[in-house]
């Protein structure tokens, strides 16, 4: 299985 | 006031044509130091990341940090209606809900005004840290497009493997494979044709090639683009912008469970 990650999930937020 | 002129407005219209198929509306930052865009697309599988230093546009003022919201359709509509040639000028006020632009020619005989209602976009707001890549490559751009335009014929995805002989790019499927190698190059007359390979740690990624598709849409801004790629982290596609700016897109990397 070959997942897409969240972009955001490897910035923190500001 | 902010007022920002770009000499050249073509700039512009490359800009919006870069992005408007992955992000439907955009918040312009705009402070003294600039104007900075930074979107998702619907899906938070990509990233956008636009700047423009103050030195690319006269003039350029901007008297309190502002934020303004566009709907990229809107804009795009706009923005076609100037020709490639024309000064484009955005001045918004303080306290008014329009943004105003403003297309010159060359010889200032056509000007041409258009206004667009502000929107109030909520989008979240993320921090960009510097990032030291395993590799990064500079390659001519119109190369980059060809690529990706090739191997979206034979798979969905597309592999990026960084190693001391070069970068390959592979993709298969159902009819068949393909693979696609450049090694750095060694002497070319122009500095724009060059291949120039950084390896620091050999790398090997997936990414969805439908977005790549969608970033080499930027291709027309600039004839070099700069993959900056590590192990388990976003790929991240950089376009300059004159030596004013840049566009980058950042794509989550499609990964093994």
């Amino acid at each position: 299985l070959i997942r897409q990650r969240d972009i955001s999930s490897f910035f923190p937020e500001i | 006031m902010f007022e920002a002129r770009l000499i050249q407005g073509s700039v512009l219209k490359k800009m919006i044509d870069a992005i408007k198929d992955i992000v439907t509306d955009i918040n312009l930052d705009c402070s003294s130091t600039g104007i900075s865009v930074q979107a998702m697309d619907s899906g938070h599988v990509c990233l956008v990341l636009i700047e423009l230093g103050s030195d690319g546009f006269e003039p350029y003022r901007c008297d309190r940090n502002i934020t303004l919201g566009l709907g990229l359709k809107a804009l795009s509509v706009v923005v076609r209606c100037a020709n490639n040639d024309d000064s484009i000028t955005i001045k918004a006020q303080e306290g008014t809900d329009n943004i105003n632009f403003v297309f010159e020619s060359p010889n200032g005989e056509k000007t041409s005004q258009f206004e667009i209602k502000l929107m109030d976009i909520d989008s979240e707001h993320l921090g960009i840290p510097d990032t030291e890549y395993d590799s990064v490559v500079k390659m001519p751009s119109h190369e980059f497009q060809r690529i990706c335009r090739d191997m979206s014929q034979l798979g969905d995805s597309i592999v990026v493997a960084c190693t001391k002989d070069g970068i390959q790019f592979s993709a298969s499927g159902d009819m068949g494979s393909g693979k696609i190698n450049l090694r750095q190059s060694s002497l070319v007359d122009k500095e724009e044709d060059q291949i120039n390979i950084e390896l620091n740690d050999p790398v090997h990624l997936t990414f969805a090639l439908r977005y790549l598709n969608y970033f080499t849409k930027a291709t027309p801004l600039s004839p070099t683009v700069t993959l900056s790629l590590k192990a388990e982290s976003p790929l991240c596609v950089t376009y300059p912008i004159g030596d004013f700016g840049s566009m980058k897109f950042f794509l989550a990397p499609k990964i093994d469970d």
